[in-house]
């Protein structure tokens, strides 16, 4: 555990504390992708079947745990409890053409093919589009809450640190795993146009406008 | 180089 990797896992807490509070504290989800909330919850899904099998560390479990229960609740209250409030009609991301490729890429490009292995390199390809319907829904709507915007900073913040975190271990491990590299990668510069649009105009404005 | 995976990453 380096610095980089545990200041990305606090970033990635903190996102998905920050979205699920601002669900429950407003009792909206207004301008929130319900479709990149059930992409999340299918990624930690596939991705932590090891908490049944594995044993790391208190922390790695716990926070797995968390990760799993918070995306869950935040689906739950998408779609169930305050689903009067889900903009349903600007979520139209078909997400069929995400989670298709990234399956059949997931056989294709692996460590190994086993199960497990499978799943969590499908995790993997699919963490780094999750955000496509989110970032899709708020260039429809045109502007996205500031709450929404600080969820979206720490989560792509999290990934960015991880690169870095990667870098390191490269650097002082001679560990580095290309499939988490390469998806990293991607995830990140999927949030770049965003980050441009939080720094620059993130300061002092209610709503962040993105021009359409 | 070969990719190595130790799955203690989140």
């Amino acid at each position: 555990m380096n610095i980089f990797r545990l200041t990305g896992d606090l970033s990635h807490l903190a996102a998905i504390i920050i979205l699920l509070l601002k669900i429950w504290k407003t009792r909206s989800c207004a301008g929130i992708s319900g479709k990149s909330q059930i992409l999340f919850a299918l990624v930690f899904t596939s991705r932590y079947l090891d908490l049944l099998t594995s044993f790391i560390s208190l922390y790695n479990t716990t926070m797995k745990v968390i990760y799993i229960g918070c995306a869950y609740a935040t689906v739950y209250l998408i779609y169930a409890k305050f689903k009067a409030t889900y903009d349903g009609n600007h979520d139209t991301f078909r997400v069929e053409f995400l989670v298709v490729p990234v399956g059949g890429l997931a056989f294709l490009v692996n460590h190994d093919f086993s199960p497990l292995e499978i799943l969590w390199t499908f995790s993997i390809y699919l963490e780094s589009v999750a955000i496509l319907p989110q970032l899709f829904m708020i260039s429809k709507t045109g502007e996205a809450e500031t709450i929404t915007t600080h969820y979206l900073f720490f989560l792509g913040l999290y990934r960015a640190l991880y690169l870095i975190n990667w870098i390191w271990r490269f650097y002082f491990e001679g560990f580095f795993d290309m499939i988490a590299i390469v998806a990293g990668v991607v995830q990140t510069i999927l949030y770049c146009d965003f980050f441009y649009l939080y720094v620059t105009k993130g300061e002092g404005r209610s709503q962040l406008s993105i021009p359409t | 180089l070969d990719s190595q995976t130790d799955k203690d990453e989140l």
